[in-house]
Formats: C-alpha cells, structure tokens, sequence
C-alpha cells in the first residue's frame, strides 16, 4: 500500500491545463487577421497508479503504471498526452496579399490521459 | 520578456513551413478584408469560441457536427479558402467593336498553389459598383474569354446575360478552359467583355470607361489539402 500512494510533492493527476495563445506574444499579430490567440491548452500531471485508472487511459498505460508503483527505477510512468483535441481555423494575410481562411486540426486539448 | 523565433531564422521558418504559412515579408497588410471571408471565418468550426476573435458584427451560432474538411457556405469540400485580387490593368481597354461597353483584362497570381491542394472551387465575383445611368433598366451580355492584353484566345469561356449589375456577379469557373484540366495553372488570365443586350450602342462612351473603372474583380479559390483532414472514424469490428 505505501508503494502504490504517489510520494509527497509531486505534480497533480494529469488533467488539461489552460494555454491561451496569443498571436501579438509571438509576433504573428500583424498578419493573423482572427482569432487574436485561442485557448489551446496542454496536459500535465502524474500519471501514477492509481490515479491513471481513473482517466482516459490506455490498459497498457494502466499496467506501466502499476510497474512503476513497485519499481520506480526501472519502469518510468506513463505519459500525459492530449487524448481529444479540436480544430480551429485562422484568417490571415499571406505573401501573395491574399486573403486566406485555413482549418486547421488537433489544435485545442480538450481532454487528457495517460499514455 | 522571452526571446521570439523570427519567421527568418530556421526555428522560425521551419515552424511557420509546418502551419503552412508564408507571412508578408514587409509592414502590416492594409487590404481590407472581404465581407465574404468574415463571414465565412464566423461559420467556421471552433472560430467563435477561439477567445478574442475580431471581426464584426453579431456572432453566428455554431452548429454542433459540421462536416470535416467541408466549406459548408459554398457547398464544396475544402480546408483551405483565398481571396485573390485581380491584378490586371487598372484601366479598361479601348473595345474595338462599336457595341462593346467594355473589354478589361483580368489576371490571377494562382502560383501560391501547392501540388498536393485540389481545386475544388473557382469563383469570379465582379462587382460593378455600377454609377446609376448604367445600373437603371439595363439588360447585358458578358462574356469571358481566356486572353492577355486585348488577345482573345478561341471561343468565350462562358456568356451570359445579366439583368443588371447593381449587384456583385458570379461566375463557377472550374472545369472551364484553363481549369479544365487536371493540372492547376500558375496563373489565369482572362478577358471580360460587356455589351448592352440587344446590341444596343447608343450608350455614351464616358459612362462605359466609368464603369471599367469602377469594376472590382476577384477569385475565391477553395482546395482540399486531404493530409489535413481527420480521417473518418473506422468502424468498430
């Protein structure tokens, strides 16, 4: 049982954290007509057992978890990674002086797990 | 504040190539953008909820499952939407024949096309911004030629009537001439004619040159970038 409890100190449970992009941040903000930015989001958090049951996880990510608990040193966690995410699309000028609307995939988490 | 990978150093570039973007190289664009691209923005997927939008007007409702990669506007597959601006000769040509009211070339940059886009729209829209005396009571015939210059290439592209020009005028051009074929061509090159319907040449020559001057020609162009696009969800077994 002392083995399982993730130590003291550590991170929280992987779970979305709030990202917000905003293009004027990185120079983008004078040709990105819309959005200004978006929340994109990204995941942190232990993925330690038995935590990792509890969230969108893989069976294997649940069994390396369960390693991990009773050997740390030898078998890492599993990962928190984006498991859901959505598109958004962007209007914006490109060099031809066009006007150009782009979808884009994959670009907001909404959810994470461990993987 | 942290440093910013410049669009010119590899970091940068390397990035912008892996969006797909190629930014103006110079100061802020001033065009303004076209009514039809916000509102085409505002329908798109996520758009309203992506926090600090611009634009204007009120926002739109999002619909819950739109299609994936599909223009749902215009009604065609497709990822990617420009706007291109015609960038023929400001002034319209001198017609040669008597009926004629107009002859201006058209020209579209289209080498920002990749291979791996499909064109799966071409819209001509001409907006007349027609002064009165030629906007009231007219009837017209227009038609488009593949040219450059005043060298009309073969038979029209396509002829039409039109009632009036107080409104903008479109035209689907894909499969025709030059976009016919499975190759996209760097670039379209295009001769529009207008003549009053019925061949009718008692209109005063200054109101003809007007209304060359007014005309605002451009081309929405739609592809499918398929690499782009979720694939559908396989079925469960």
């Amino acid at each position: 049982a002392t083995h399982l409890a993730p130590p003291e100190g550590l991170d929280p449970p992987c779970k979305a954290r709030q990202l917000y992009i905003n293009f004027r941040d990185v120079g983008w903000h004078n040709w990105i007509i819309a959005p200004r930015g978006f929340m994109a989001n990204y995941c942190q958090g232990h993925c330690f057992f038995p935590a990792a049951t509890k969230m969108s996880s893989f069976n294997h990510a649940v069994m390396q978890s369960l390693m991990h608990s009773v050997a740390p040193t030898a078998t890492p966690p599993p990962c928190c990674v984006p498991v859901k995410l959505s598109p958004i699309s962007v209007l914006f000028y490109d060099n031809s002086d066009n006007v150009v609307l782009r979808h884009y995939e994959d670009m907001v988490v909404d959810e994470c797990g461990c993987r | 504040a942290q440093p910013q990978p410049s669009p010119l150093s590899p970091q940068g570039s390397a990035l912008l190539q892996a969006l797909g973007l190629r930014p103006p190289p110079g100061p802020p664009p001033t065009r303004p953008v076209p009514p039809v691209m916000w509102r085409l923005f505002r329908r798109a997927p996520q758009a309203a909820e992506s926090h600090g939008a611009g634009g204007e007007g009120p926002e739109v409702p999002q619909e819950p499952e739109p299609l994936p990669c599909h223009v749902k506007e215009l009604g065609v597959p497709g990822n990617i939407v420009r706007h291109v601006l015609d960038g023929g000769a400001a002034a319209p040509l001198e017609p040669a024949l008597g009926s004629l009211c107009l002859e201006k070339p058209l020209f579209f940059n289209l080498s920002f096309l990749e291979p791996r886009e499909q064109l799966t729209l071409v819209r001509l829209e001409l907006n007349f911004g027609a002064p009165g005396a030629l906007a009231a009571g007219q009837g017209w015939e227009l038609s488009l030629f593949q040219g450059h210059g005043s060298q009309l290439w073969g038979r029209p592209l396509l002829s039409r009537p039109v009632p009036a020009l107080r409104e903008p005028l479109h035209f689907e051009l894909l499969g025709l001439g030059p976009l016919g074929n499975a190759s996209v061509p760097q670039n379209l090159s295009l001769v529009l004619e207008l003549s009053p319907a019925g061949g009718d040449s008692g209109l005063p020559r200054g109101l003809c040159a007007e209304l060359g001057q007014s005309l605002e020609a451009s081309l929405l162009v739609v592809t499918l970038e398929p690499q782009l696009c979720r694939p559908p969800l396989r079925k469960r077994r």
